[in-house]
């Protein structure tokens, strides 16, 4: 069987709101390193991963590898229903069709049991390999989901210019053109706040804003975003979950036809 | 003008 037991809820429910508006079904693999997650969207633009570690967990039992097949909105709605800081425990049979999600609240006098239907579901895996950036730029999430949103009233599209020093987000429609540049920090007191620029080589890449707003929703996850980014290949955004693991999207760029 | 082409072909299959 499979169990497993995080001391709040509120991550896991961030978790399922950093994913439901990109993907509708989707499976999470349970295994002795923890659960994990991998699909892309429906239009297969995008693709989105999830780890969460077994260290993170107070228990983790698994005795047998096992898929999940989840549908994203159901398990977001019943999510919902924990608090914040609530514990959660999720716990399913080798051979079941079914996911229990048991809530309990800090002082344990409310116990709430949940019992979510699982699917049969084929998605088709992809191999994404480790492989070295051009540019990697970290920025507090929450300035870089700003830029996405602003940008959007603009264009469609952004394109991302990185140099030594800093990174231009620029933006054209037919209303007008935007440009945000933003500089790495030079002396920051607090990690969360700074800006870091890694240059191997300057890139300069187009992207679709409409699934970097959805890529933002992980927002609440961390105060840090990271930019991956290299010539003609998948953008990886990344938010990374502290002490529990982190949740990845990669977006193709927009190419010359 | 930029076309969007699929995430499938950047990376193998498994």
């Amino acid at each position: 069987m499979f169990e497993c037991r995080l001391p709040k809820a509120e991550v896991l429910k961030k978790t399922m709101d950093a994913l439901k508006d990109l993907i509708k079904e989707a499976v999470w693999d349970v295994s002795a390193q923890g659960l994990s997650l991998q699909s892309m969207d429906s239009s297969h633009v995008s693709l989105v991963q999830v780890t969460l570690r077994t260290e993170g967990f107070d228990t983790f039992r698994c005795d047998k590898n096992i898929a999940l097949g989840v549908n994203m909105d159901t398990m977001q709605k019943l999510m919902k229903c924990a608090s914040n800081d609530d514990n959660i425990t999720l716990k399913s049979e080798d051979n079941g069709d079914l996911l229990s999600l048991i809530f309990e609240s800090p002082n344990g006098e409310k116990t709430s049991e949940y019992e979510m239907k699982l699917m049969d579901l084929d998605i088709e895996q992809l191999g994404i390999p480790d492989q070295e950036y051009s540019c990697t730029i970290k920025m507090p999430s929450g300035e870089f989901q700003r830029i996405c949103r602003d940008l959007s009233n603009i264009g469609e599209s952004v394109n991302i210019t990185v140099v030594k020093g800093g990174v231009d987000f620029s933006a054209k429609g037919d209303i007008g053109n935007a440009k945000i540049h933003v500089t790495e920090s030079s002396n920051v007191d607090n990690e969360k706040d700074a800006v870091t620029v890694e240059v191997n080589e300057p890139v300069n890449l187009t992207f679709a804003l409409r699934y970097l707003n959805f890529f933002t929703k992980a927002t609440p996850l961390s105060g840090q975003v990271s930019l991956s980014i290299s010539p003609d290949v998948p953008l990886v955004v990344a938010y990374e979950i502290e002490d529990l693991g982190h949740v990845k999207y990669f977006l193709a760029p927009k190419i010359e036809n | 003008p930029k076309h969007q082409p699929s995430i499938s072909s950047f990376f193998m299959k498994t």
